[in-house]
């Protein structure tokens, strides 16, 4: 969805 | 993956490898705060508990190891190594940073994104990090003479979630998807903590003086 939170990062 | 993020990586990256080197080849751990690494260990192990769920990268799989790693095996040599362990100053490291956990805990319990222990985890090691530094910089306040590879620790340190912070501009221009705002005000009330530090840091590197902050 649009409003999705990235937790790609360290 | 971005220019910003990529240098924040590396500079905490170098900041973990300058630490080792110190504490591995010279076998001295003086000025360095147990605390503060026993705080870093804490964040990575509650921060990457999606290590063997989320696959994201090889790289971002790598990171996380090295610095699940080096935090611990950091912590070991302080505690545990004969002759490193003799050269940490506990008597001036006093800081009590399980008053840093528990406020970080509660308020993780009561401000995060989504309430599942994952969640909450990582909520806490965004706050964790932002307060973990505290016992370095008070151990830097009475060390008097701070050594230089401590002093360029502590620099990188904090300087690589200040190039987050680059990072999370950047993506918030270009890209659709954004980083929580949790993640953003943790990341810039811990590279306001260094303010003082880094004032000082640059003072020296001018003028050629050794590092010293005021007590």
């Amino acid at each position: 969805d649009e409003h999705h939170v990235v937790k790609d990062e360290l | 993956m971005n220019i910003f993020r990529l240098a924040g990586d590396m500079t905490h990256l170098a900041s973990v490898l300058v630490l080792l080197l110190k504490i591995h080849t010279i076998k001295s751990c003086a000025g360095v705060s147990l605390k503060t690494q026993e705080l870093y260990a804490l964040v990575f192990a509650t921060r990457y508990l999606d290590i063997v769920t989320d696959f994201i990268s090889v790289y971002n799989t790598v990171m996380k190891l090295i610095f699940l790693g080096s935090s611990f095996s950091i912590v070991w040599y302080i505690r545990h190594h004969r002759v490193v362990r003799r050269s940490y100053d506990k008597d001036q490291d006093t800081f009590r940073h399980y008053l840093l956990m528990i406020p970080c805990m509660l308020l993780a319990l009561f401000v995060h994104e989504k309430f599942t222990f994952k969640e909450v985890m990582w909520t806490f090691s965004l706050y964790l990090e932002a307060v973990a530094i505290l016992p370095q910089l008070v151990l830097l306040q009475r060390t008097r003479n701070i050594d230089n590879l401590t002093g360029q620790y502590v620099f990188l340190l904090g300087a690589y979630r200040g190039l987050y912070i680059f990072n999370w501009i950047y993506r918030y221009f270009t890209e659709p998807h954004f980083v929580h705002w949790i993640t953003w005000i943790a990341g810039v009330v811990q590279t306001l903590l260094y303010a003082d530090f880094f004032y000082y840091y640059f003072e020296s590197w001018k003028n050629n003086v050794r590092l010293q902050l005021p007590a």
